[in-house]
């Protein structure tokens, strides 16, 4: 979870 | 999603149409740095370029689309249909000193070397200090009407919201983002100051006025 692929927030 | 989140992205609108509807119904863009808003939508132009490639959901999509038409109809009405009455004597923040700074720590700090993170990285370290123009037209003219108080209020309590959602995630889902999380703290601390003469001033019915 550290390292995110995909941003998910805005 | 959860609460604080949903929170945070409610102020988050209605603080972009808080700004567009004062605009557009006092037909006048006085008070209201067009360099800010310059760099609000230079922030989401950067950070949703992902719109092509990235599926999150449909909320985070329509959201997206949401504030890059919005902050371009800002732009479009402070420096182009209400023109005469933006107040560009007063607004006169060096933008240079947040776009150079914003992009040299995007190159330091990022979570890969891509154009895409880059980006992504740049837009939160500028979105962090966007509002440094409004802020700095505030103190230059002493004061600021009340509805773009609550426009202030609205977007500072954003990312405030925002900090409580990444706690919530950070224990209940392991995620971190450190780069969002520090630019985040930074961005709500700058509020800080406005957010005191909010509740001691505007809540109690007077103009909010910077002493000089």
């Amino acid at each position: 979870h550290y390292v995110r692929a995909a941003h998910d927030e805005l | 999603m959860n609460l604080f989140r949903l929170m945070g992205d409610v102020s988050h609108v209605l603080a972009v149409f808080i700004l567009l509807a004062k605009i557009w119904r006092t037909r006048s863009a006085a008070g209201i740095s067009g360099r800010s808003q310059i760099l609000f939508t230079i922030v989401y132009l950067a950070r949703y370029m992902d719109l092509f490639f990235s599926f999150i959901s449909l909320y985070n999509t329509v959201m997206k689309l949401l504030f890059i038409s919005a902050s371009c109809a800002t732009v479009y009405l402070i420096y182009f249909k209400f023109r005469a009455t933006y107040d560009g004597n007063h607004d006169t923040f060096r933008i240079e000193f947040v776009l150079v700074p914003s992009l040299l720590l995007a190159f330091i700090f990022h979570y890969s070397m891509s154009f895409f993170e880059l980006a992504w990285s740049f837009s939160i370290f500028l979105e962090a200090v966007a509002i440094l123009p409004q802020l700095f037209m505030v103190t230059k003219t002493g004061e600021a009407e009340n509805i773009t108080s609550h426009y202030l209020f609205a977007l500072g309590s954003y990312r405030a919201l925002y900090i409580l959602n990444w706690i919530y995630r950070y224990y209940t889902e392991g995620h971190f983002d450190p780069i969002a999380v520090c630019a985040g703290i930074v961005q709500t601390i700058l509020y800080c100051d406005f957010f005191y003469l909010y509740v001691t001033k505007v809540l109690q019915g007077r103009k909010l006025q910077v002493l000089p």
